[in-house]
């Protein structure tokens, strides 16, 4: 099955590239491909993760990544590790405080050397946490590696799934494969009392699904250890494996 | 004080040119510009909004307009009104349905148009959705019109506040001037037993106004009615004044 496999300039990946996209921003979509690349590469999968959201890049600290990329030549790049997984990022690149006014050509050279200038080595999944929208990024990824697969995050609010479908719009002209839709901040559930509440809304995930003509992946529940374990560099799955959130 | 007024084109700004920006997605920044909207229309204020959020367009919606756009003449748009409130948005001008594969030079234009050929008249405040972010819009906004004022939102997670506080740099440097910092979704309470739960973490908002050396405007808890209202097209202002989230 070598014929499978997708072959990079320094490496190759076996099972797939998951592109994690969403139109709106602030739906949870680092923190699924944190937690994606974490609860894959705990089943023993080698994993990849390209923080393409230059403009709000948030995977090192979420996965607490540390170390800076290092140059094993003027055009190949050692990517850092963090449990086994390999993370290139513009975190990695630049300093976090500086506003990042980059216009399209730049951004896309600089996506083209994260694919090609990286010895990713031997992989099963290379994911991407792309910038929310619908703007260059998506449409790099998408032109530059046509096997790519797209994961949608949204949130349960109805009225927000136009928006963060609109990215799935953009793969469906360009040819892009459609993995799922993953709703995340479905429910919220007391601490104290145990009471469910539908903060953001009901319904959105399954109804963008269908839009789609795709499957629901996961509905993920709103949950402060989440937001508490990204912060400190842990994803979740590491932090508590049992928590539902990571099984799914 | 006739020479404090803003001159446009085709209408007056007494007051203030309010931008409200994020350099992150999904913190309530559409949110807190309707409600804003809202509130000083009922305090009396003549009011236009322009959203320029323009590849996630959702004022409209939040604000309940139905109506389009009119052409009075081939250069001269008449936004439609709710509430009072002029609004123009580029959810006006397209099905929410298409992907928006907009390049910068097109996005500078339809920004100007609506600034110089919208038929404002008189008004106290005019305040700008933007995009998420750091690019083009925000850039266009603080070139075209350098009286305007920032308003930074953010939520309460510290590690988000670098990113959010990122289009403050942006203003800094383009010599744009800074109103404050309101932290949204600063936390929730049951509406079973009211225990208060920090679910997007703490301190944000005090930290990246100190950062900023500005004052933090308003601490917005997460409120379920907030969203169901956003959904009606009737902003928490106009369903329930009393609600503490309006005050500020
Ligand atoms: N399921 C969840 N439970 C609790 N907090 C979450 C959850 N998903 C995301 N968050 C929090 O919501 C905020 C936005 O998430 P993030 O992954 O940065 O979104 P995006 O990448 O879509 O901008 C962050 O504060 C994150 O910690
Ligand atoms: N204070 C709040 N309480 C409850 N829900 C909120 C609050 N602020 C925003 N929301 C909800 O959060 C989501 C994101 O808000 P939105 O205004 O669209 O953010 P942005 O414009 O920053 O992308 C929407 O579902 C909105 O209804
Ligand atoms: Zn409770």
């Amino acid at each position: 099955k070598e014929e499978d496999k997708y072959q990079l300039e320094l490496g190759t990946v076996n099972e797939r590239f998951i592109a994690v996209a969403s139109g709106k921003g602030g739906v949870g979509k680092s923190t699924v491909t944190a937690n994606l690349a974490v609860a894959l590469s705990e089943r023993g999968y080698k994993v990849g993760v390209i923080d393409a959201d230059i403009r709000g890049f948030s995977i090192p600290r979420i996965l607490g990544v540390e170390e800076r990329p290092k140059a094993e030549s003027e055009n190949i790049i050692i990517p850092p590790q963090v449990n086994g997984i390999k993370v290139m990022s513009m975190g990695g690149l630049m300093e976090e405080e500086k506003p990042i006014i980059w216009r399209g050509p730049l951004l896309s050279k600089t996506f083209k050397q994260f694919v090609k200038e990286v010895r990713w080595g031997e992989l099963d999944y290379l994911l991407f946490d792309l910038p929310p929208g619908t703007g260059d990024m998506p449409l790099n990824l998408m032109q530059q590696l046509p096997d790519s697969e797209l994961m949608v995050v949204t949130t349960p609010q109805v009225a927000a799934t136009k928006v963060s479908g609109r990215v799935a719009k953009m793969a469906d002209e360009l040819d892009c494969g459609l993995l799922g839709v993953v709703e995340n901040m479905s429910y919220y559930q007391c601490s104290e009392c145990g009471a469910k509440e539908y903060i953001f809304g009901q319904g959105g995930g399954a109804e963008l699904a269908a839009n789609l003509d795709t499957g629901l992946l996961a509905e993920l529940p709103l949950v402060t250890e989440v937001r508490e374990s990204s912060d400190q560099g842990e994803p979740i799955v590491t932090v508590n494996p049992e928590a539902d959130i990571s099984q799914k």
